[in-house]
Parts: C-alpha cells; structure tokens; sequence
C-alpha cells in the first residue's frame, strides 16, 4: 500500500487544482521558501480527517480554503483528494484504489467521500486506522515539529504505542 | 488489549536501542515504563522524575502496566546520560526521529512524509538518516521535504515545487532518478 | 517614559518596514499599535483579531499608548496579507528576523549571537540575511552558530569546536579571513 | 563596545577552562552536532544574570555545572566570565573593560562578580542594561527560537521595544 497521489483544489495556496503522482521508494520536494511544499503535507493531513485547525497552521479551519493573492479573488471551497493503492487488501474494502476526498465550504459546511461516494468523518478515520494510517501513527511530521515527541510528557507518549498496537 | 499494548512496546524497544546504535554510533537509548504513581512535579508543574531513576519494568511483569508512561533515555556516545532538555538541537532530532523509526520498524504505516525534518543535523547525521531512510524505502514509501542537497541526491523521485507570478504555487517538474542527477545541477534555479 | 516610547516604537516601525522591503523584495511589513480595549478572545483564550481589522493608531495620537501592544503584518511579494500563522517556515523566520534587526537599528545593542537562525531559509534568502549582516557588522558584533556553508563564507573570524574523545567541548581553531577561505575546503572534517 | 571573549569552566560540556577571544565583525562558530555550540550562547546568556533554568534548557539551574562524562568525574562549580570592551564609555564604569562572572557550586550557593569584585545580581542586570544589553534587547537568539517572538501576544511584543527605549 502506498500515497499514489494527491489532488487539491482552492485549498491553501493551490487556488487552481495541481496534482502529485507519487511513486513507492522515495519522493523529494523542494522549492523556495513560500512555494507551498508544507501546504501538501497540510493537504495530505486535512484530507485524513484532521479536525484542528492549529495542525494545518491556521486559526479557523475556514483558513485552509484558497484566500485569495494580487490577482485572484479567494475561492470558495477547498477540496483535497488522496489515492491509496489498495493492491494488497490492507484496506478491508474491495477495490484495488481507496480514493478519499474532502471539501470544506466558505460558509463551514464540509463533506467527505470515499471512491466518490459521499460517507462520515468516522468512515474515513476508521478505514485509515484499518490501514495503520491512525491519527497517532504519526506519519505525517510537520515542519518544526520533530522532536514534539521529546516535549511530551511520558503518559502522552503511550498513545503512539497503543495506536500502532 | 494490554497483550497487544506490551507485546508492542517490547518490540518498539528493542528497535529503539537499534536505530539509536546506528544514528549515534557508540551510544545506547532505552524505552522504560515508568512506575505507577504519577510523577512528582515541581512548582511549574514540570515533571520532576524525568530521566534516570525510574527503574525499569519489563511489560509483561506488571498486569497495570495500561497506565503507565514511556520514558525515553539516551546516552550519546562517551557522553554521560542526561536529561533530554540538555541534548543538543542535532541530537534532540536524532533522538525523535529514532523514536518515529523505532515504531515504523514495529508496525510500519503505509507512507510517511517528512517536512525538513533533517533541518538541524550537520552533514554526518544527514547522511547516517539519508542511510537509514534508502535501507527501509522498499518496506514504506517516504516523501521528504527539504532544502538540503545531500538529501535530493537519493531521490527515486524529485518534485519541484514554486509560488507563480499569480501569487499561487505551481508544480514546476517531477523528475525520475536517471535524469535527477542533471537537474540538481540546476537546482539552484528552484531555490 | 511614555513620549520614550512612542519614539522608539515609531523608529523600530520605520526600519521594520525597511527590512521587509528588503528581505522579502516586492513585499510590505507594517506594525501597528492594537487597540486599546483588551482583544476579543476565543473559548482557548487565542485573540481574535490578529491581523487587518485593527485600526492602525498613530502613536503620538493617543495618551494611552502606554497599555496598547504591537501587532505585525506582513504582505509576502504577489500574496495577500495573511495571519502569521499561515506563513511558511521561511517566511516566519525573515519576518522574525526582521522585527529584531528592526529593533537594532532603532537601539542597536553592542553584539548579537544568533544561533541557527538560518536553518529554515532556502539559499537566496540566507543570501540576502548574509547582505544584511555585512551591511551592518561595522554598527554592532555578530557571533553567528551554524551549519551553513554560505554563511562560514562571511566570517571574519571562524571557530571550530568539537567534541574530545573524553565526552568535554574543545576549541579547535580559530582562523582570521584571510586563511578562512582555504580552511572552508576542510570544513567537513568538522561536520 | 563589543563582547571580547569568553571563559567557561564546569559549564556545561566545557569540563575544562575553554576560553573564546572575539572580534568585532562577524564571527562564525561551526562544529558537529551536540559539540558545545549553543553552551556557548547558554554560558553568555547565563553570565549576564539569566534566573530561569529552562532558558538554558535545564531543568534546574544545577543543570549547567559539568555532569561529567565517560571519563570524567562531575564538577563542583560552573564559572563563566565575559570581558566586555567599555572604550566607547558605554558603561558607567571607569574601567576600559568590564568583566563580569558568574559561579554556581553544587549545593546552590552562586555569586556574580564585576571586575573580579563580588557584587549582587542587581549590580551586573544595571551595569548591563546601561550598555544596552537587558534581558529583553533580545541580542541572544537562541537555537530554535528565532520566531518566538511571532508566536507572542501583541502585549507581550511591547516589552522588546520598552526595553529598547
Ligand atoms: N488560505 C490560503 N490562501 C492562500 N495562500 C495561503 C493560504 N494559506 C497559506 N497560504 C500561503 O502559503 C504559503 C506557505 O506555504 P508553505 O508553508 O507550504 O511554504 P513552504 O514551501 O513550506 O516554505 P518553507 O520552505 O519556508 O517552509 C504562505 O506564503 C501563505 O501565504
Ligand atoms: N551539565 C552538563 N554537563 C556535561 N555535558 C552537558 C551538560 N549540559 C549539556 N551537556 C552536553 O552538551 C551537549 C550539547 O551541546 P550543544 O547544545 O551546545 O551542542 P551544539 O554544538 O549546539 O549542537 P547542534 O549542532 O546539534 O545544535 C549535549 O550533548 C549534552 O550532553
Ligand atoms: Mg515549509
Ligand atoms: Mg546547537
């Protein structure tokens, strides 16, 4: 099982869709400070269900959606869609490909969608954790946080060994 | 529930000391459970007991380990065991990225990335991590961020990523590994 | 004390504006005085009202200056003005960085060490940290910690310490500009 | 006026009196990790009259004196002194150069010198932010806290100029 791709669309600094297809092995981004290289680990966090808004580095979770630059007006709905290979049934789900999107409207509506198919919050984060993809996998290093692990205290570090248990 | 949790933790612990003997060559690190009653606190309500005297309980003696904490101590090659707040930036890095891999070894996730996680480390470290990261890349996948030369050099697959003059980022290229040589030497363009 | 600081907070004002014109070219900074009711705070107790909505106050206007604080607002080149929050590694870095250089030039203290403040900054922003630094070490003393080789090139004077085989800190050398060049080649000897 | 050197000795990593000599100009100070860089920036911070632990990264202020090492036995005391260069007059002091020390011994007892003569805390905290240097001219950034002032409330951002004033 693999990330085979991320597509976003007016969220953050993506105002126009883009799209990384990304290969098993090891995949390098780089790029001038402000390119929006930590906005694709963002988007990537967002779309697994991430529910606070200091975690993708804004106030509101309305910040995540495209505000606008000199030149464009601000969007009106952030969508981020990741593709999981499923070849090797990890999933317990029966497709080769788990596409998992989500959408967050200006007005603070949202949506999730598994393969397209409109589901819950619950849906998304228990078949990720089926995947060992759990918010506690710590997966996902965001920048300047690595040694978090250090500053927590010895009870908050259990919950990395009981998510991967 | 409590099998799973010590069956894990064992297995994360023996993985730590590993990773810690080949990112700080010399040294040694261990994963504890520290006791039962809740640590002392000083005035700040800073933990007090942090470090050294918890004496270790090995998982499976103890049916109420579900609520004990884990302890991380390091000892950084002919250096003396010390509270983790003295480590150095470079070691504190090291020291949690070993933890993260100690887990990943345990129970691997499908894909990790990693945002400038080696921004601390000089270039021997960088490169025991760059090491580490090629002998595992066929068991995960890994996309790193980074603005270190040494690390887009083991790229499988380079991304290069820019802010257009629209005020909104571009997906400038994505280079496989036979032509990512070339283009490092361009790289400079990027940054 | 009141007229002492207005006058102050208008010079560091002035020269923050300047540093970000030339740190983040084609871009804006701008400090402002908050208002003077205590700001609105959400259930975490996180002010509300960073950012644009506060009404800039000319300093010398109001007699109760002496309670209000300083909010910074920056407007990355072909961005829109955004919360600091949102900013990249980078930016919050030049952005701090600017707020302390603004605040030299305004008062300049007689020696500054910075420890890895370049760490997150891509190569042409260290250039331009570097320019800055080469502008001003004639006004104050820069002692400057770090890993980039961008940055040893600027020394006048380079330190090498490392670490003995008995676990303790040694000096190892100390080389003037003119052999600074030369000794760079060996650098990796000490990474 | 600028700092002439540095002399630490039971600091930290610095078992043995190691002593840096300064030049005005830019001086960089390169070396693997956990060599004993940043101590350098700690034994500064801390000679000027720094009074909280964690701002040397310890959890008590014991933490500075040498713990000792595979080899070495721990030290009794830890002593910093900084020499500043006072030509400029910058100090009210009639000496061309100012040294201040700083000494902690095990069981707590500490004492601050100003040219070798024992003073109070309050003498070396005046005698410095005459020249410029109080706590909050944040002259001394320390290793990953160059954004910290981002972080702060705008209140909290009155001080850096008050001090300044
Ligand atoms: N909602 C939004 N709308 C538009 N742009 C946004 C939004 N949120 C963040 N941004 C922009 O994204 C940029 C930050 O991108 P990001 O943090 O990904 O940069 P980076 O490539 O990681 O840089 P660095 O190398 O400095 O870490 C900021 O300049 C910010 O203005
Ligand atoms: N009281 C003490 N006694 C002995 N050694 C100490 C003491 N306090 C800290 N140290 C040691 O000092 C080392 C850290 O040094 P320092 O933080 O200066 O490294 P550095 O050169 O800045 O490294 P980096 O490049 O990783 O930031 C640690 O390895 C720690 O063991
Ligand atoms: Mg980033
Ligand atoms: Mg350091």
């Amino acid at each position: 099982m693999f990330l085979k791709s991320v597509k976003a669309r007016g969220f953050k600094s993506f105002a126009r869709s883009v799209e990384f297809a990304f290969e098993p092995g090891i995949t390098v981004v780089v790029g001038p400070n402000g390119s929006g290289k930590s906005n694709i680990s963002d988007s990537v966090t967002w779309a697994m269900g991430e529910q606070s808004p200091t975690a993708v580095r804004g106030n509101s979770m309305q910040d995540v959606i495209f505000s606008g630059s000199d030149k464009l007006a601000p969007a009106g709905m952030a969508e981020v869609e990741i593709l999981l290979d499923n070849s090797s049934g990890a999933m317990p789900i029966e497709f080769s490909e788990v596409l998992i999107s989500r959408r967050l409207y200006r007005d603070g509506d949202g949506a999730y969608f598994i393969n397209k198919s409109p589901c819950r919050l619950i849906d998304v984060t228990e078949l990720l954790s089926d995947a060992g993809l759990g918010r506690n996998t710590h997966s996902i290093i965001s920048q300047g946080k690595v040694d978090a692990i250090l500053e927590s205290k010895p009870s908050e570090r259990r919950a990395y060994i009981e998510e991967a248990a | 529930i409590e099998n799973s949790f010590a069956a894990t933790f064992a297995a994360v612990r023996d993985h730590f000391a590993d990773v810690i003997a080949t990112l700080f060559p010399g040294g040694e690190g261990r994963l504890t459970l520290t006791r039962e009653e809740p640590p002392e606190v000083d005035e700040d309500g800073e933990i007090l007991d942090e470090g050294e005297d918890s004496e270790p309980v090995a998982a499976a003696e103890s049916p109420r380990v579900e609520r004990r904490g884990i302890e991380i101590s390091v000892k950084p090659p002919r250096k003396a065991v010390r509270s983790l707040s003295l480590l150095s930036g470079g070691e504190r890095s090291l020291v949690a990225i070993a933890f993260l891999f100690a887990i990943f070894l345990a129970r691997p996730a499908p894909f990790y990335i990693l945002d400038e996680v080696e921004a601390a480390l000089d270039d021997v470290n960088i490169d025991r991590l760059l090491a580490m990261l090629k002998r595992y890349q066929t068991r995960t996948q890994f996309i790193i961020i980074t603005h270190q030369k040494r690390t887009m050099e083991v790229a499988d697959t380079l991304y290069g990523v820019t802010m257009g003059p629209d005020g909104t980022s571009k997906v400038l290229s994505r280079k496989m590994k036979k032509d990512a040589q070339q283009e490092m030497a361009d790289e400079d363009d990027l940054e």
